[in-house]
């Protein structure tokens, strides 16, 4: 089972088509083994990405150093994952 | 659950428990719907296709939900689709005018590979399980691997990507079935692949800015789709073009439905923005279930009234 825990998932809200253009190559930085949710489009909408907690400092570092605002969607990606594996657990012995 | 009526709706399922959902459904309406087999998947796994038919040679129109695996909310909304199309036939007015014209034909795990990797390996996989040669990374995104501007912008050349575009166009089983499918089939008036999240309705094209020919009436169509979907719980909506409401895709599904004459082809993203992601609560299923099948409904009913 791969698991995700410590991963986080980012909301980045980039204010302008140069911030867009910057997420665009922070996707494309394969070392940093990110999971694109919701990809840079236009700054009118939402940048989502799975953070691999190894890369969290990179990804955080090259956010705060170009001024994009963005905030913690999902904490704990692997609690998420536990709950609902949880909740489908006991649905099943429930039935 | 002995039969469709207990089964759990509002929970998620493994593929065994969808499988044996959908053979208790052709079993309970043997007149109504049967279980085709268009293909396998890389893993071997069958690629089943639900027909709901009221009479022999009619038009089709097609509805797939889960080709990217992890958008748990869509399967599951299939699963709901599935049961809602067996109680409205018959009860609803307007629905049962539909089916009395059109056959559906309804997929609801496109990527059976993907959706068994989720629930046993990792549950954040999209793409499908075909090792690609010369590289660890596994698996293709089957909505990047169809032959409409294949190759192009807003698609990776990289196997280790998430929206890794594959070696050639069709090159996934997964794929191909439904082309070929589709093209034996040769009457499907209507094509709508489900994904989720981001709540947009969109229409082609992905891989081009050049409007669709019928632009206006597709643009139209998914503005009354969408109201009549918020109707329900006010879920908010945006649609347009593929390229202008999201961004650049090649070698997308509905761009390919849309080349080969299904007029009506749109692909959905369903809840929620962004609080979950593809986690989406269970509680949640049926409610958006509920609203889509609204705007299903208009897509629906304008394709029967305005069959080409």
């Amino acid at each position: 089972l791969k698991a995700f825990e410590g991963d986080k998932v980012l909301r980045i809200l980039a204010k302008n088509e140069d911030q867009i253009s910057l997420l665009q190559d922070l996707t494309e930085m394969d070392q940093l083994q990110l999971d694109i949710w919701k990809e840079p489009t236009h700054p009118t909408l939402p940048v989502d990405i799975h953070v691999p907690f190894e890369s969290l400092q990179s990804v955080k570092a090259f956010l705060e150093a170009n001024e994009i605002e963005h905030y913690i969607m999902i904490n704990d990606l692997q609690a998420l994952i536990d709950e609902e594996r949880h909740e489908m657990q006991s649905t099943r012995f429930i039935e | 659950p002995r039969n469709t009526d207990n089964f759990d709706y509002a929970q998620y399922h493994t593929l065994d428990e969808i499988n044996a959902f959908m053979d208790m459904l052709v079993a309970e309406n043997p007149n109504l719907v049967t279980k085709l087999r268009i293909g396998s998947s890389y893993e071997q796994r069958p690629l089943y296709v639900l027909k709901f038919s009221s009479g022999p040679n009619r038009p089709g129109f097609w509805i797939d939900t889960g080709i990217h695996s992890r958008e748990w909310v869509t399967q599951a909304a299939g699963i709901w689709f599935a049961k809602k199309i067996v109680i409205d036939y018959g009860r609803n007015q307007a629905f049962t005018a539909i089916l009395n014209k059109m056959d559906i034909l309804l997929e609801i795990v496109t990527n059976p590979d993907g959706y068994h990797y989720t629930h046993t390996t990792n549950r954040m996989w999209r793409k499908t399980r075909k090792p690609n040669p010369g590289s660890s990374c596994v698996g293709v995104d089957p909505n990047r691997n169809w032959d409409a501007g294949f190759g192009g912008p807003g698609a990776s050349s990289n196997p280790c990507m998430e929206t890794y575009r594959g070696p050639s166009a069709h090159s996934e089983s997964e794929v191909k079935s439904i082309v070929d499918y589709v093209k034996s089939h040769g009457n499907i008036k209507g094509f709508i692949s489900i994904h989720s999240y981001s709540q947009m309705l969109m229409y082609p094209y992905g891989y081009t800015k050049t409007p669709v020919p019928n632009q206006p009436e597709l643009h139209d169509l998914a503005r009354r789709a969408i109201a009549n979907l918020a109707s329900l719980y006010g879920t908010k909506y945006t649609y347009g073009s593929i390229i202008t409401t999201i961004y650049q895709a090649s070698g997308g599904t509905i761009d390919w439905t849309y080349d080969q004459g299904i007029k009506y082809s749109y692909t959905f993203e369903l809840r929620d923005t962004g609080r979950y992601g593809f986690l989406l609560p269970a509680n949640q299923i049926i409610p958006t279930a509920q609203e889509t099948w609204l705007g299903l409904m208009t897509i629906m009913q304008h394709t029967k009234d305005n069959l080409y």
